[in-house]
């Protein structure tokens, strides 16, 4: 079936944090990625870390703040941790 | 800082171009990394010293997709370059990315911003969530000629290497904190709804209805503006706002700027003698504009686009003691005048001060 394309944008959503957090904030590659999952999953606890960073509201979700500051361009260094 | 801080044993570095843009000329490329140095040896006691031939301390290149350093770039946009801790081979390098819009102006990615944000990476530096600070991860453009290493970058740099030999240290801008009870402002105006709060390079964006208040700086709406705001105010009727720096003053519509602007104040009228204006306000009810300047103010006629006979006045004799206006802006019928930390809430209709406030009152603090 075509994608709906709330669903597409959902999975653009989700590549986009997922590969800004692997980038950024060290979210290991093989994890799970489930937004809507209850317990806390490693992709919402490194979210709600990329937020704190940012002085954003610490949601845990992809809002609108979040997208709008993930989209800006920036170092390609990582905000936490070393950078061998 | 960076955890296990990484940094140079040295303090005298070596760096090496390997390779130039085409996008810009071969001699700007010098000149911006140049530049971009000497904004973190003057602030310490590293030198840096060019070479053409062996391995430098710091390498810089431009770089294209993967380039072997498991971390590739991902064309244009997104990450715009990355550098190395201190540390030998690839330690310290600087690699940017070859397809971004590499520019010594406004346009496209400014070589000497992203030049100087890396290097501090190179010398041992992480990011910094100040706003503000070069460190800060996200770009923003600041006018070479303009810039100056904000207080936050010098803190962390000299936390590694110690103070400049300087004999006054150097200091930088301090990125506002909307809660800081001595915040005070250079300009505020209303606009479409929303009040914004000028200092130094920044602006400060309150909607009445969001509890936050929004930094910005003030490039990232008006490249052209980019700090210094002395005055402003909105003329409704119109939905213009106009800003005023020094004897200049610019007509913005919306967040563009009308052609022809800035010009000089002494086209509203002003005498040779008004050599800045510290505060305007206007008040759409009557078509009259206000203009604070010093001790004394102003009165002109939005409707015939003159100044008021029998001005200037005496601030002091038809507002009362609110001092040197730093700030004004109309609300809601209420005109606030800013001095320094305090706020007058002055009553045109009753023609005096009905409150007095924190500068910082509109901030939710």
């Amino acid at each position: 079936f075509p994608v709906a394309p709330e669903a597409e944008d959902e999975g653009q959503t989700l590549q986009l944090v997922e590969s800004y957090l692997q980038n950024f904030y060290n979210l290991q590659r093989d994890h799970q990625p489930h937004l809507r999952k209850h317990s806390e999953n490693p992709l919402v606890a490194k979210l709600k870390e990329m937020q704190e960073f940012f002085g954003l509201q610490v949601t845990g979700k992809p809002d609108l703040d979040t997208l709008e500051m993930m989209k800006k361009p920036r170092c390609g260094i990582p905000d936490i941790g070393q950078y061998m | 800082l960076t955890p296990g801080n990484p940094k140079w044993k040295r303090n005298n570095l070596t760096y090496r171009i390997l390779n130039y843009t085409p996008k810009m000329r071969q001699a700007d490329v010098d000149e911006a990394i140049q530049k971009a140095l000497s904004v973190w040896s003057n602030v310490t006691q590293l030198t840096f010293q060019k070479i053409e031939d062996k391995e430098a301390d710091i390498m810089i290149s431009f770089a294209y997709r993967d380039h072997r350093d498991n971390s590739p770039f991902d064309g244009p946009n997104g990450q715009l370059a990355h550098a190395f801790q201190p540390g030998e081979g690839i330690g310290g390098d600087v690699h940017l990315d070859e397809e971004e819009a590499w520019t010594k102006g406004g346009r496209g990615y400014n070589l000497f911003i992203v030049m100087a944000h890396e290097l501090g990476h190179s010398l041992g530096l992480s990011h910094s969530n100040d706003p503000g600070a070069l460190m800060y991860p996200t770009y923003s453009y600041t006018d070479p000629n303009e810039f100056r290493l904000p207080q936050d970058d010098i803190d962390g740099i000299q936390a590694i290497y110690g103070k400049s030999n300087a004999p006054v240290q150097p200091t930088g801008p301090v990125t506002p904190q909307a809660c800081d009870p001595n915040l005070t402002f250079d300009a505020i105006t209303t606009f479409r709804g929303e009040i914004i709060f000028f200092k130094n390079r920044y602006m400060l964006r309150k909607h009445p209805e969001r509890t936050e208040t929004e930094l910005n700086f003030i490039s990232t709406f008006w490249p052209k503006l980019s700090s210094g705001i002395q005055a402003a105010y909105e003329n409704v009727e119109r939905d213009e706002v106009l800003f005023f720096k020094e004897d200049k003053y610019w007509v913005l519509r919306g967040f563009d700027i009308l052609p022809g602007y800035p010009k000089p104040i002494y086209h509203l009228g002003f005498p040779k003698t008004v050599k800045r204006v510290n505060a305007a306000y206007s008040d759409e009810t009557t078509g009259k504009t206000y203009f604070f300047i010093a001790d004394r103010y102003w009165r002109y006629d939005e409707r015939k686009k003159s100044m008021d006979h029998g001005y200037p006045r005496k601030i002091v004799s038809d507002f009362g003691k609110i001092g040197r206006v730093d700030a004004a802006f109309q609300k809601d019928g209420y005109i606030y005048f800013f001095h320094k930390t305090t706020q007058f809430q002055f009553d045109p209709r009753a023609k005096r001060i009905v409150g007095q406030m924190k500068s910082i009152s509109w901030f939710n603090c």
